[in-house]
């Protein structure tokens, strides 16, 4: 996270640490329900080396090859509040697209639920779009400015970006922004995610319910924070009805 | 001299015919024709010597026995009689004609010309005699007939009288009602009608016998026509007749014959019997506390039976089974099948555990029997109820607990979602 502060404990119990079974983090994700997490699918396969290829040409990180940590707030330091729990299965956005981040989602089934707790709690499903300009909160443990790691979990709040804008600001570097895809962040640049924040979550507060709610998932962007360059993530509320498929939950 | 005619039809006439008839002669003529048949017999010419009452000359037509006719003269006058047109008729299959002359004959006479022809007899009109008449319904056909019955009867093997199949009546209720066939109608004839009334050992039977009796008797003879009888394991009870019925009997048995029989003749009503049959009394009995017993009797004889049933919210229980009903029976010793079970009290168990969630007890000393309530709720802050309900479950008479929302469901408790504890400090401006 570019830009960012120290995420106060316990304001975000939703979000979830992925990391290699060695302890080394590589993408976030946030708990959805009892026990599933949803993430961004690019960080569930090897990065492609070429143009063109499929999901299946890719190497699929298996679902015993990392563990998901809730609770979590320092980055490699135990919390005393974690759990460590395992991936029972993966499911991919039917229409993901790994070369070009459409439907940038991912489902994880875990094995056990986690105890949920003052430090543990799922995100919301979204129950419509998110107003126009809403202020989103993005976390997560990826890099900072100059590339350095942060020691404890980071957060931004940045205003949602309208998508005709975010489409036309990629547009000269041939970047397509899609439907399945919202943009976040300032037109001169400054606070964004960055690498490590990937499938980290990007809420907002339904002033009436009361409740946070996930608008979308830390997916791609060129450079991290500089002008211009908005933040895209995956659009939640656009494949809810495959999420409440797969998870069978409403909300 | 005599001759034999056998044919349906013919001609006779007198010797010599058409020239005068000889004097001093006698002809007999026989014709016999096939039963079911009669003969008609007509002149178509006569002419014979008169005298005071055919004494001399005459024809004379018989039967077996009887004379139909004597003819004699030219016309009838009050002391001889000529055929004229008449026809002859016998009465059966068989006439005999007897032409006499005696030795003088002051004239020539020219005999007689006559001819005869079977014709059948209808004897479904001519029939008087009772004992020869159909039953039912009588068919009459050149040469003969046949009887037949009404429906749901059967032709005896006489051909003419009509009997029923009541062979083979079995009654096995306790209590029923037996009657001859087509009561109050008069019986029907040449039957032999058995009714069998079979219970199981331990009933015993008794009969009663009711409103019309009518069999038919004979004044001096014990019942030589119709009659009914009883027969009761080795006891054999009448037979019975006439217009006095029996008084009620208790035939100590469970197993009883009535065999009723009835000749070819007569017109009787018949009978009707009712009959009930009992068994030993079984001692009286009490409902167990918060059951009752149904049907409620005075007395319970053999083979009654009785369930025993609990209040809303208890069950039976026999040797520690848990049931809905119990079905006990009088039996033949007059002892009854079983003791009467006791009635206990629903009880839904400990509740299931509840995922997420806790359940409190909200009576005394966590009581989880019938009309108890508990009460599931989900470990806040974390989870609520899904469908928002009150989580009160009461333990049902079918030893279940119930929520008036879910029914038997367990609630469930769904993990609260974007509500941290922790709100941070909104830096938004």
């Amino acid at each position: 996270i570019i830009n960012g502060r120290p995420t106060q404990k316990g304001t975000t119990p939703w979000i979830a640490m992925l990391s290699h079974l060695n302890g080394q983090p590589f993408c976030g994700g946030s708990l959805l329900g009892s026990k599933w997490i949803v993430t961004a699918a690019h960080c569930l396969h090897e990065a492609p080396d070429s143009e063109g290829l499929s999901l299946h040409d890719l190497g699929l990180l298996s679902p015993s090859a990392f563990k998901i940590i809730m609770g979590k707030l320092r980055r490699t330091q135990s919390d005393e509040n974690e759990q460590s729990l395992s991936v029972k299965q993966v499911f991919f956005h039917p229409l993901y697209n790994p070369n070009t981040y459409e439907n940038d989602v991912a489902l994880l089934e875990l094995l056990r639920g986690p105890v949920l707790n003052d430090f543990v709690m799922p995100i919301c499903l979204p129950q419509g779009p998110p107003e126009e300009g809403a202020m989103v909160i993005v976390s997560g443990w990826g890099k900072q400015f100059l590339q350095r790691f942060p020691e404890t979990l980071m957060e931004i709040e940045i205003p949602i970006v309208d998508h005709h804008i975010c489409r036309e600001a990629y547009a000269p570097l041939k970047k397509k922004v899609t439907r399945d895809m919202i943009c976040a962040g300032e037109k001169e640049g400054g606070r964004d995610a960055c690498a490590g924040d990937s499938g980290g979550p990007m809420v907002t507060l339904d002033t009436q319910r009361g409740q946070w709610y996930l608008v979308g998932t830390v997916s791609w962007g060129v450079d991290c924070g500089k002008k211009d360059r908005y933040g895209v993530y995956s659009y939640i509320f656009h494949n809810k009805d495959w999420i409440r498929r797969v998870t069978g939950m409403s909300n | 001299h005599i001759v034999e005619l056998n044919n349906m039809f013919g001609q006779i006439q007198s010797p010599g015919y058409p020239d005068a008839y000889p004097s001093d002669s006698e002809v007999t003529w026989n014709i016999t024709v096939p039963e079911g048949f009669r003969i008609k017999l007509y002149f178509m010419h006569f002419n014979l010597e008169s005298s005071y009452l055919c004494e001399y000359d005459y024809v004379k037509v018989e039967t077996e026995d009887q004379v139909l006719a004597t003819f004699c003269g030219r016309e009838t006058t009050d002391t001889e009689q000529t055929p004229g047109q008449e026809v002859v008729l016998s009465p059966g299959s068989f006439m005999s004609i007897t032409f006499r002359s005696d030795f003088s004959d002051e004239e020539r006479f020219t005999g007689f010309d006559a001819h005869y022809v079977a014709v059948d007899v209808d004897e479904c009109t001519e029939r008087e005699d009772e004992e020869l008449s159909c039953d039912h319904y009588c068919h009459n056909y050149i040469g003969g007939y046949y009887c037949s019955c009404r429906f749901g009867y059967i032709l005896h093997t006489d051909n003419r009288t009509c009997r029923v199949e009541c062979s083979d009546n079995l009654f096995t209720q306790r209590t029923g009602m037996i009657t001859s066939p087509d009561f109050p109608s008069p019986y029907p004839k040449s039957s032999e009608c058995l009714y069998t009334i079979e219970l199981e050992e331990g009933f015993m039977i008794s009969l009663q016998f009711e409103d019309i009796f009518d069999i038919e008797d004979h004044p001096e003879v014990s019942c030589p026509y119709d009659y009914i009888k009883i027969k009761a394991g080795p006891k054999v009870l009448g037979p019975f007749c006439g217009e006095k019925a029996p008084e009620p009997i208790n035939t100590q048995s469970h197993s009883v014959q009535i065999l009723f029989r009835s000749d070819n003749s007569g017109e009787n009503r018949g009978w009707r019997l009712s009959y009930r049959a009992t068994g030993n009394e079984c001692p009286k009995l009490q409902p167990p506390v918060h059951g009752k017993i149904e049907p409620l009797q005075t007395t319970y004889s053999f083979k009654d039976q009785v369930l025993i049933s609990c209040d809303t919210g208890y069950k039976v229980l026999k040797d520690n089974v848990e049931m809905d009903t119990f079905q006990m029976e009088c039996l033949k010793d007059g002892t009854w099948s079983s003791k009467i079970p006791t009635c206990k009290i629903a009880d839904c168990g400990a509740p299931a555990e509840l995922e997420n969630g806790v359940v409190t007890f909200s009576t005394r000393n966590n009581l989880t029997t019938y009309k108890s309530e508990i009460r599931y709720s989900c470990q806040r802050p974390y989870y609520k109820m899904l469908h928002n309900i009150t989580g009160v479950y009461t333990c049902s008479a079918q030893g279940v607990w119930m929520n008036e929302v879910l029914g038997r469901s367990q609630p469930t408790c769904l993990p609260v979602c974007g509500i941290p504890k922790f709100s941070r400090n909104l830096l938004a401006r």
